[in-house]
């Protein structure tokens, strides 16, 4: 699935971005300058279900609505993270020491009903 | 979610813009914190006065990988999904003699219990020593548990030639003290001859003392065997 635009009710990916400096956590975060915590929503038809991360693509899309047996699987599908990455952080510890890191899976790149 | 209940990203209802927002902001926060194994945010008090020693260290870093391991990709060689560390600990000056010259060197308690150390290196720099060659101890120091009395975990000792960088390899000796959960690592640095201390010499900001340790977050395999 795509990037949420306005009108978008199906499974997407909205962006958010949280601005270090805009709550005050610019003194003890060295880089980056803010966190990109994009998040996943928006509704998982059936027909898209049981292809993350394929679900735009139009013949899976057909294929999985030929094959959606029951109705009750669209109850359990989510829209979820399918594609993620590490945010690389650099900032003081409460000791004044330099720490560098990369904390896993913490960007949302691309979501999917699952 | 549970058979039968609905994906909460897909069925609840959207709340007012300025309500998610701030619930954004506090997850956002709160997920970072979390895991970076901090209570609360870290209060940094002076972090500027650091800034010349830290570009410094990273600079002397960069060249000392460029020519241990040439075309070596940088990072912390952790596998994938663990989550690495690199961690610069800027020395805090102790007693000192003209001979004599103590240095601390804190490690905060969250990243000693969670994580375990791949490598540090002990970055000191010679400040125009003068003529001849100048022998110079450096020891190792750690506080028994009861921290009155120290032992002795490493000593080596040095000849300085010339000014300039010296690395001294210390991941044996910080790796115990992670070990044992604790923070503070001491470096007695002594001298042969009282011709004044060739460390330090006018208290550089870029030149200070630092310890650089590349650690990785303990698996939950190696905390269940423990």
């Amino acid at each position: 699935s795509g990037d949420c635009s306005g009108d978008t009710r199906t499974c997407c990916r909205r962006e958010f971005f949280v601005d270090f400096k805009e709550i005050g956590w610019e003194d003890w975060i060295i880089q980056p300058e803010g966190y990109h915590m994009n998040y996943c929503t928006g509704l998982c038809p059936l027909h898209m279900a049981g292809s993350p991360g394929l679900a735009a693509s139009f013949h899976t899309a057909v294929l999985n609505l030929i094959k959606a047996g029951n109705a009750a699987a669209a109850l359990d599908s989510c829209c979820v993270p399918t594609q993620r990455r590490p945010l690389s952080l650099l900032y003081y510890d409460r000791d004044g020491n330099i720490v560098k890191t990369d904390i896993p899976d913490m960007i949302v790149d691309a979501c999917g009903c699952t | 979610t549970s058979k039968g209940v609905q994906c909460p990203a897909c069925g609840l209802p959207t709340p007012a813009p300025a309500e998610q927002r701030d619930a954004l902001m506090a997850l956002a926060k709160q997920s970072i914190l979390s895991k970076l194994n901090l209570p609360d945010r870290p209060n940094v008090t002076q972090p500027t006065t650091r800034l010349r020693a830290l570009l410094a260290a990273l600079r002397r870093m960069r060249v000392q990988r460029a020519t241990v391991a040439p075309g070596t990709p940088h990072g912390s060689g952790t596998p994938q999904g663990l989550q690495g560390y690199e961690i610069l600990s800027f020395a805090e000056p102790g007693s000192s003699t003209s001979r004599r010259v103590h240095l601390h060197f804190s490690f905060t308690q969250e990243l000693a219990g969670n994580t375990e150390i791949l490598q540090a290196t002990l970055y000191l720099f010679w400040a125009f020593p003068g003529p001849g060659t100048h022998r110079v101890t450096v020891r190792l120091l750690q506080p028994d548990p009861t921290g009155l009395n120290v032992t002795v975990a490493n000593e080596t000792r040095l000849e300085v030639q010339r000014a300039g960088w010296a690395t001294l390899d210390v991941g044996r000796a910080v790796q115990k003290l992670f070990s044992q959960r604790m923070q503070k690592l001491t470096v007695e640095l002594e001298v042969e001859e009282d011709h004044g201390f060739p460390l330090l010499a006018g208290h550089s900001d870029s030149h200070w003392p630092f310890v650089a340790a590349q650690a990785r977050a303990r698996t939950r395999r190696r905390v269940r065997r423990r």
